[in-house]
């Protein structure tokens, strides 16, 4: 089982 | 005060043709290094990233930093009004609720001028950090989008793995499965023919195919398409814009639970 996650889980937010 | 013109105005054309697919509004930046751009899908599961740098354009003032909330459909209606040959010439002012599009035949026979309403738009600007990426895939743009287009009409996702035997697409739906080998190969006519494999380390990940093929509306813009990947990071699909700049696309992978 594959889950998408949000792109702000890997980037921070300036 | 901002005015902006391009010779090659088709440029700006192919640019929002690019990434209207993914984004609906945006907000452009403007500085002295350039005309710039970071969106989020709706989904916020990808993020698009454009740099158009000052040097590129045939003239170039921009007196002060301005962000422009627009519609990128808007745009595109209004851009498509333009002759493929025709110089493009854009002007914003601070305060104002508009911006306008200049263009100009070659032999300057006419001139139509568009002008176009400004949106508010709340943009979020994410940090993107500086990474060392495990592998890196350089091939032909239309070969990357002939691979997209192959495989969405059988699964929904794809697998992109890298190893030293070269990069392989991979999917599985109802009907059945597909896998496509691209081995390095440098020994071409021209050099936008070729494909490289840059790896540090094997690595495997699953990525959405509708957003793939979403970034694969670059394509025109450049010969050839770099895909940068890592471990449990987004993947980088980045369209180069001869002298000007690129096109990022940053997808965050299916993670395995």
């Amino acid at each position: 089982q594959h889950r998408q996650f949000p792109i702000i889980i890997f980037f921070a937010m300036t | 005060m901002l005015e902006l013109r391009l010779v090659q105005g088709s440029l700006l054309k192919k640019v929002v043709d690019a990434i209207r697919d993914l984004v609906n509004d945006a907000s452009f930046d403007c500085s002295a290094t350039g005309f710039s751009l970071q969106a989020m899908d709706s989904s916020h599961v990808a993020l698009v990233a454009l740099l158009l740098r000052s040097e590129g354009f045939d003239h170039y003032r921009c007196d002060r930093n301005i962000s422009m909330g627009m519609n990128l459909n808007n745009m595109a209606k209004m851009l498509r009004c333009a002759g493929n040959d025709d110089i493009i010439t854009f002007k914003g002012d601070d305060g104002s609720d508009t911006v306008s599009f200049m263009f100009e035949s070659p032999t300057q026979d006419k001139i139509s001028d568009f002008e176009m309403k400004l949106m508010d738009i709340d943009s979020e600007r994410l940090g993107i950090p500086e990474a060392k990426y495990q592998a890196i895939v350089r091939m032909p743009s239309t070969e990357f989008a002939r691979i997209c287009k192959d495989l969405g009409s059988i699964g929904d996702t794809v697998v992109i793995s890298v190893t030293k035997e070269g990069v392989k697409f991979s999917t599985r739906g109802d009907i059945g499965s597909a896998n496509i080998v691209c081995r390095q190969n440098t020994d071409v006519d021209k050099p936008e023919q070729a494909t490289t494999v840059e790896m540090n380390d094997p690595v495997s990940l699953t990525f959405a195919l509708r957003y793939m093929n979403s970034f694969t509306k670059a394509t025109p813009l450049s010969n050839q398409v770099t895909i940068s990947l890592s471990s449990e990071l987004p993947v980088v699909v980045e369209y180069k814009i001869a002298e000007m700049g690129y096109v990022r696309f940053y997808l965050a992978p299916k993670i395995e639970e």
